[in-house]
C-alpha cells in the first residue's frame, strides 16, 4: 500500500523543517513505481513527478500530520486536480441531441449505450438507438435485448445499408418521430484502423454529434494516450466514459487520457447491469489509482 | 566502427521505456534493463539484439499446442474478463479443429449476457460446427455439462466451452466458475483437459491479477492473448509467464475465423520490440 510505504520513506523526519530533497526524491520514486503498475503512461508520470516535486519542496512540513501522509495527501491534490478539471457534462442543448460512442473492442460501448438509454429515459426523455455495428455477430441483437428491457426503441441496419446511411436514416426519423435523443452505438475499432476510423468520420459528418463519446475500459494499458489522441484527431471527442470500474484495475489510463487529451470523463460503468452507471468522481480515482 | 555503433545505440533509459510503453510490468522492465549491460559481456551485439534475445528466452516455450494431442471427447473451457475475446477465441478454435481434421462442437455456456448465445450460434454458422446452447438466463454449469455430454453422444473428437465474462474480484462469478468445472467433472472426471484464460493485448497491469485470480479458482492450462492487430503489444505476457508458468497457446490477430495463430516467442518479441 502507497501510503505505507511512504511513512517508511518518511519515518525518520521529524515535523519541523522543509520536506528535504533526499526524502522528497525517495518518497517520488515510491509513487513513480506506484503509478506505471496503476498504468499511468510512462510520459505522463514524469511530468507528474517533476510537478509534485516543485509543490512538495516547497511545502513546510506540519506539525498536525506525518511528513508521509502530508506528502501522500499532496500528491492525491495533485491527481485530483488533473482528473476533475476539466469536468463537463454531456451537451443536451440540442433538439434532438446526439450521442455517438466509439472505442476498442470489448469496452462495453453497447452496454454503456443501454445504461445511458436507461438513465436518459427515467429522466423524461425519448430516447433511440441507432444499432451502427453491422459486423459483430449479434451485434444488433445485443443492443435490442437491451433496449427491450429499457423501453426504448431501435433503428437497425437494413441489409447492405452503410453505416453513415442508417446514421442519416436514424436522425432523420428522430426529427419526424419526436424523439430528443439519439445513442449511435457503434463497433469496436482499432484507432490504427483507417478504413474504420474513416467510417466514424462519415457517420459524424452524415449525424453531426454535439457528444462523440470514447469508451474505454479501466483496466487499459500503455496505448490509451495514442488510442485517445488519434480518436480525438479524427473525429474531434467530447467526452469519455470509463467502463468496468467495479473490477480491480487502477484505472490509470484515465488520468493518462485526461492529461494528454483532455477530455472530460463523463460517467463511469461500474457492473453489467443497465443500472451500473455512475457519476465520476476525480478524487475516488485519485486514490484508486494511487492504491 | 564501434564509434558508430555507438552512437545508433539505443540507450538504457529508451529501452526501459520502449518496454513500459509496450506494459511490461515496471519492476521487471527495470530488472531486465539493469541485467543488460552485464548480459552483452563485452560482445558486439547491439543492446537492442540482446534484449530481444533475453525477453525471447524468458518466453520460449517447449512444445507448441496441438489438437492431436487430446484425448477423444477432450473438453476445452474458455475463461476470462468481460469482453477479452472469449466467444470469438471460442469459434476460431472451432474453425482451426476443423482445419486440422478434428471434429468440434462448441458449447454456449454464457447465458447471462445479451445474446451471448446468439453470438456463438451465429458463429456455429459461419465455422460450420455444432454449438449447445441453453435458454437465457439458465445455468451455466447445466450447459456446460450438456456440451459435454452431446459430444461424447455425438462422437465429436472435442467440445469448446465459452462462458460468460466476469470480473476475477466477484467472489460469486468465481464460485460460478467452479461450479461449471464440477459439472463437467461428474460427466468426465478428467475434464475439461484444457482451461484457457483469454487475455486482451490491450489491457494493462492489470492482466497479471487476471491470470493470477483465474489460476487459483480453476488451474489454466494456456493462455491466449488477443487483439495483437491493435497497437498495443502485450507486455504483461512476461509477468504472467514468470510467476504462473502457464503455456501462451495462441494469439488473436483480428475479427475474423482464420485470425488465430499458435503463438511463437520470437515474432512477439521482434512485434514488441521492433
Ligand atoms: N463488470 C462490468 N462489465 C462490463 C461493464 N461494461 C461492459 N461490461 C461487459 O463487458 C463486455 C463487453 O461489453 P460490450 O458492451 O459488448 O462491449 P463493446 O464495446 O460494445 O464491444 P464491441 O462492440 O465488440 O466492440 C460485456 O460482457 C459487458 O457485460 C462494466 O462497467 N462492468
Ligand atoms: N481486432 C481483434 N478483435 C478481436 C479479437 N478477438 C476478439 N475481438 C473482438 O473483441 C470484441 C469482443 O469479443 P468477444 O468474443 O465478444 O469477447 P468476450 O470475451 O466473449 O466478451 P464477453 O462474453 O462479453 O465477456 C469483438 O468485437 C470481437 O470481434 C482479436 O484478436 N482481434
Ligand atoms: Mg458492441
Ligand atoms: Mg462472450
Amino acid at each position: 500500500h502507497l501510503s505505507n510505504s511512504l511513512q517508511k520513506t518518511f519515518k525518520n523526519l521529524r515535523g519541523y523543517g522543509k520536506l528535504s530533497e533526499k526524502n522528497v526524491t525517495d518518497a517520488l520514486r515510491e509513487i513513480r513505481l506506484a503509478l506505471l503498475e496503476a498504468d499511468v503512461h510512462f510520459q505522463v508520470v514524469k511530468d507528474f513527478i517533476r510537478q509534485v516535486k516543485e509543490k512538495a519542496l516547497g511545502q513546510e512540513v506540519l506539525a498536525s500530520v506525518s511528513p508521509g501522509q502530508q506528502f501522500t495527501k499532496c500528491v492525491q491534490d495533485e491527481l485530483t486536480e488533473l482528473l476533475g478539471r476539466d469536468h463537463k457534462a454531456f451537451d443536451l442543448s440540442a433538439n434532438p441531441t446526439m450521442i455517438m460512442m466509439l472505442g476498442l473492442h470489448g469496452a462495453g460501448k453497447t452496454t454503456t449505450t443501454g445504461k445511458l438509454a436507461a438513465k436518459f429515459s427515467r429522466a423524461g426523455r425519448k430516447v433511440l438507438l441507432v444499432a451502427c455495428d453491422i459486423r459483430r455477430p449479434a451485434a444488433v441483437e445485443q443492443l435490442n435485448v437491451l433496449a427491450g428491457q429499457v423501453g426504448v426503441d431501435v433503428v437497425n441496419p437494413n441489409p447492405g445499408e452503410s453505416v453513415p446511411e442508417l446514421g442519416m436514416r436514424a436522425r432523420d426519423r428522430a426529427m419526424t418521430q419526436g424523439y430528443n435523443l439519439v445513442i449511435f452505438d457503434t463497433g469496436g475499432r482499432f484507432q490504427v484502423d483507417d478504413e474504420l476510423v474513416r467510417e466514424l468520420e462519415e457517420l459524424r459528418d452524415m449525424v453531426n454529434p454535439q457528444n462523440t463519446v470514447l469508451v474505454v475500459d479501466a483496466a487499459m494499458g500503455q496505448e490509451s494516450v495514442n488510442v485517445a489522441q488519434t480518436f480525438h484527431e479524427r473525429v474531434n471527442l467530447t467526452g469519455l466514459i470509463l467502463t468496468k470500474l467495479d473490477g480491480d484495475a487502477r484505472g490509470g489510463a484515465a488520468l493518462s487520457i485526461q492529461s494528454v487529451v483532455g477530455v472530460p470523463i463523463h460517467l463511469v460503468g461500474v457492473g453489467e447491469k443497465t443500472e451500473d452507471l455512475e457519476d465520476f468522481h476525480p478524487d475516488r480515482l485519485a486514490s484508486r489509482i494511487l492504491g | 566502427f564501434s564509434r558508430d555503433k555507438d552512437l545508433d545505440e539505443a540507450t538504457l533509459e529508451e529501452l526501459e521505456e520502449e518496454l513500459l510503453a509496450a506494459d511490461v510490468a515496471p519492476r521487471l522492465a527495470a530488472e531486465v534493463i539493469a541485467a543488460l549491460d552485464k548480459a552483452r559481456r563485452g560482445g558486439n551485439r547491439s543492446r537492442r539484439d540482446v534484449l530481444k534475445q533475453v525477453l525471447i528466452d524468458q518466453l520460449a516455450q517447449t512444445t507448441p499446442f496441438t489438437f492431436s494431442q487430446l484425448p477423444p471427447n477432450a473438453c476445452l473451457l474458455i475463461v476470462g474478463v468481460n469482453g477479452s475475446g472469449k466467444t470469438t477465441t471460442t469459434a476460431k478454435l472451432a474453425h482451426l479443429a476443423l482445419e486440422e481434421g478434428i471434429d468440434p462442437l462448441m458449447g454456449a455456456a454464457d447465458t447471462f449476457r445479451a445474446a451471448g448465445s446468439d453470438q456463438l450460434r451465429i458463429w456455429a454458422e459461419m465455422v460450420g460446427c455444432e454449438v449447445v446452447a441453453g435458454k437465457q438466463g439458465s445455468d451455466a454449469a447445466a450447459v456446460a455439462y450438456d456440451a459435454l455430454d452431446a459430444c461424447i453422444a455425438r462422437n465429436r473428437d472435442l467440445v469448446v466451452i465459452d462462458t460468460a465474462g466476469r470480473m476475477h474480484n466477484k467472489a460469486p462469478l468465481m464460485d460460478e466458475l467452479k461450479k461449471i468445472v464440477r459439472s463437467l467433472n461428474k460427466r468426465v472426471p478428467e475434464a475439461p483437459q484444457e482451461t484457457w484464460i483469454v487475455l486482451d493485448a490491450t489491457i494493462g497491469q492489470n492482466a497479471l491479477m487476471q491470470a493470477r485470480f483465474f489460476n487459483e479458482t480453476i488451474p489454466l492450462t494456456g493462455i491466449v492473448i488477443t487483439k495483437l492487430d491493435g497497437s498495443s503489444k502485450a507486455g504483461c505476457l512476461f509477468s504472467i509467464k514468470k510467476e504462473l508458468d502457464v503455456p501462451i497457446v495462441f494469439t488473436g490477430l483480428g475479427e475474423r475465423k482464420e485470425d488465430l495463430v499458435p503463438f511463437e516467442a520470437e515474432a512477439f518479441v521482434d512485434g514488441l520490440l521492433g
